[in-house]
């Protein structure tokens, strides 16, 4: 099982490695097992520096930042160990119009080279742009939800009718 | 091992029978604040034998039965079904040898929840161990909530650890 | 003291009460005193019911829901005692386009009414258009912050150039 | 009284002499992640006297102190000011009558932090009881913080009088 974790560590480590510097345009990021108080269970820490900055702790890079560094290692571990499903609930939120086209363009590659299926909640227009289909949840009756096929065109008028 | 629809009924604010097809590539989610939306992600969750109320947002298990509207009484079942394809007949054992598989998780309030996989009744842990084995499950990684995008960044070492043990 | 602090409990609960019906467009909430477990120092309870859906507690509210009954006691406590400044780091994030209006109307018509200063971050277009000024900070040198002026108009350029 | 200009030196990733005026209305802050909204925000924050480094993202109150970049080393200062018109001459006591105020935090790295109001050296406890003469301060609700919108949502009914005693 040891030599099972350490080949896996290796294998998401290279892929949030390659995954970070391709969000951030540059900079570098690496993963670190270190020593916990009980030596058999080592801890996961998290390495990265923004392309031009000095590295500092996790906690003072900006919210888009620490949302990128994260989908980075997410995606990492999904490459390294592929899921059926992966499912993200407004991960764009804190993105700004560059970082949401750069998230898509990656998501967009994932599933086509895998197997994957991506359920993605937005509220970003650029994102749905790049969507492959669109469903909308409509709660027409108040308080009762409703799952119904959208494309882009209507989306202005279901956004309206909510 | 393809998840191909997901159906739900009494779930939260989804109190009609409801189906999402899950299909290839990028599927996206839209509609108005509080519409739903996260309720819809949290039913894939819950089936995958969730057994923390944390996670579904709520002080009880029972909590995502349909409470009921200022026109409509609440329920008192709930239940999500998910099927899946198992054409490459990779499926997890005892499984691989058919085309089709549907897992079911009922709830009912007072009385708590049931399992079943292809009509046979199951216990929870026969169903986290099938999603487990299927690199999924209640609490994959692949499975970022609303809000919690950056929450293994202010997570201590020691917790992202189970992340890295759901990639080996 | 004590008189003081009921006056004020009054006050906001006043203006919860309208600010929340009226970002919702209906539904009721109210705010109350509750004893903890040192009588003198009651806590205070939020109660939030969106239009038409039953009265649940504030966990089971959606982001976007949360993040505007949670806007309307801030505001509310805003009314309540006017600060000289308000500063708002990113609250339209959670929000579909209908509610950042909303929320926008809201902050127009109380910097009006008083003489409080707002500053707004936001990456909404929506947002940026109901400003009456925009300052963007960039990044022209890795890792050094400036701040300039900005219109609408260049505010594409502005993007492009980060 | 009327806040009226931020100026800042050396603080987070605004190395060089920055001024913000803080105008009537509603003014926008814009771009792209990471540029520096955030800490612009913080600075203000941070001048009303905070101590306390969580609220600054940081573990120690040094880590505020422009830290370098790739080309420029790290700086051992940093300065925040604030302009105050107080036309109204309202003003908490003993500054009711002048025209205009200027208040000034430094922090030195290993040294910790000086105040200084139109000039004069002042505790960190003058400052904060000055800001809160003005109904505001480090802790004001009416500073909200990224990601914090909902905390109070998730605060406990204890945690959230503090709130009210702000209102009152
Ligand atoms: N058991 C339940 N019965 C009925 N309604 C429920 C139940 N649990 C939650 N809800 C309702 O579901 C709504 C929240 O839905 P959800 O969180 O999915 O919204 P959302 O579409 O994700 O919105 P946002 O865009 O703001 O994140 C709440 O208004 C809540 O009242
Ligand atoms: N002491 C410091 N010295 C130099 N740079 C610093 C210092 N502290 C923080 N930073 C840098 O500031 C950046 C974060 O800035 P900030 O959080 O203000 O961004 P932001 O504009 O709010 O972005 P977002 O839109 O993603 O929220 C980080 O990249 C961090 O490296
Ligand atoms: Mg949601
Ligand atoms: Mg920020």
């Amino acid at each position: 099982a040891k030599e099972r974790l350490t080949a896996a560590f290796d294998q998401v480590n290279t892929y949030f490695q390659s995954l970070f510097t391709r969000l951030f345009g540059g900079g570098k990021a690496h993963l670190e097992m270190i020593e916990g108080d009980d030596p058999s269970v080592a801890g996961l820490e998290i390495y990265a520096q923004p392309p031009g900055k000095n590295l500092t702790s996790l906690s003072l890079l900006s919210g888009g930042e620490q949302a990128l560094t994260a989908l980075s290692l997410i995606l990492a571990m999904f490459l390294t160990n592929p899921a059926p499903v992966c499912v993200l609930d407004e991960v764009d939120a804190p993105l700004d119009d560059a970082n949401v086209d750069r998230i898509c363009d990656v998501l967009r590659e994932i599933a086509e080279k895998s197997q994957t299926r991506f359920l993605v909640v937005t509220h970003h227009r650029l994102t749905m742009a790049r969507m492959d289909r669109l469903f909308g949840v409509t709660m027409a009756e108040r308080g009762v939800s409703q799952l119904v096929s959208v494309n882009m065109e209507q989306l202005d008028m279901f956004a309206e009718a909510a | 091992v393809q998840f191909s629809k997901l159906r739900l009924q009494g779930f939260k604010s989804f109190v009609e029978k409801t189906e999402l097809e899950i299909m290839p590539g990028l599927t996206g989610i839209v509609g108005p604040n509080g519409c739903g939306k996260s309720n819809l992600l949290e039913a894939l969750r819950w089936l995958m034998a969730s057994n923390s109320a944390k996670s579904m947002r709520s002080s009880s298990m029972d909590d995502v039965i349909f409470s009921g509207t200022a026109n409509r009484p609440a329920r008192n079942m709930a239940e999500v079904s998910l099927l899946l394809e198992n054409r490459a007949h990779n499926a997890p054992a005892p499984y691989g040898n058919v085309e089709e598989l549907e897992v079911v998780r009922r709830i009912e309030r007072d009385y708590g929840s049931s399992y079943l996989i292809n009509g046979k009744p199951v216990r929870q842990r026969d169903t986290q161990i099938f999603f487990a084995d299927l690199a999924s499950g209640a609490n994959s990684p692949a499975l970022v909530s609303q809000g919690k995008v950056a929450a293994i960044i202010n997570a201590k070492p020691i917790e992202r650890r189970s992340i890295l043990e759901d990639s080996a």
